[in-house]
């Protein structure tokens, strides 16, 4: 099953967002 | 033509890998006949914060040996997200929090735009990792919550023989080395 799930920001996510920024231009 | 500022998801739902990958009795085994390079299109796709959610359909994606391997790659360029997908009943749950969790990511990115510099300025020996634990524990304190998709990950342990790779063939020859 597939769930969504309102919870603390996690590490994983802190993770892509970072890599995202990075490859984009930002950090 | 998407707006810079636009929250940038796309969803790539396949029941095997694209040609060129080096399986066996594949019909165009340089590459679809499109002279299209999936590997670069990622690549681009990347540079314009388009995050993929790859979706492998299962039990046939277990039907070759670099499937896995290029789903997972296709998400890890692209800082989305691979998923298992065992029946097309949950297709529309993965369409919707893929969008959902990535909006919700999106919104936050000014405010760990803004840690990430602090840090640079202000401790600029520190590493990736180090910054991105700062940041997350930074973010945590705040309180900070996000929705979250919950479901069957895709993994493998050689998909990063994908992730490096710069075109489909460097990508080709990096599995035919490896195996």
């Amino acid at each position: 099953p597939v769930i969504l799930e309102e919870s603390a920001i996690s590490f994983e996510q802190v993770q892509r967002m970072y890599k995202k920024g990075k490859v984009t231009g930002w950090a | 033509p998407w707006r810079e500022s636009a929250t940038k998801v796309c969803i790539l739902i396949a029941d095997a890998p694209p040609h060129g990958l080096g399986e066996s009795n594949d019909g165009f085994p340089n590459g679809a006949p499109t002279g299209i390079d999936p590997i670069e299109v990622l690549d681009q796709m990347s540079m314009k914060g388009i995050c993929v959610y790859s979706v492998g359909c299962l039990p046939a994606l277990s039907a070759y040996r670099h499937a896995t391997k290029f789903f997972v790659a296709a998400a890890e360029k692209t800082n989305g997200q691979a998923v298992a997908l065992g029946s097309a009943d949950s297709l529309a749950d993965v369409i919707m929090g893929g969008a959902i969790e990535e909006t919700d990511l999106n919104g936050l990115m000014d405010e760990m735009c803004t840690e990430v510099r602090s840090l640079h300025a202000t401790e600029p020996q520190l590493g990736e990792e180090e910054v991105t634990k700062r940041v997350w524990k930074t973010l945590s304190y705040r309180g900070l919550k996000t929705r979250q998709m919950r479901s069957a990950k895709l993994s493998s342990s050689h998909a990063n023989l994908v992730c490096t790779a710069r075109s489909l063939g460097a990508a080709r020859d990096a599995l035919k080395l490896h195996a």
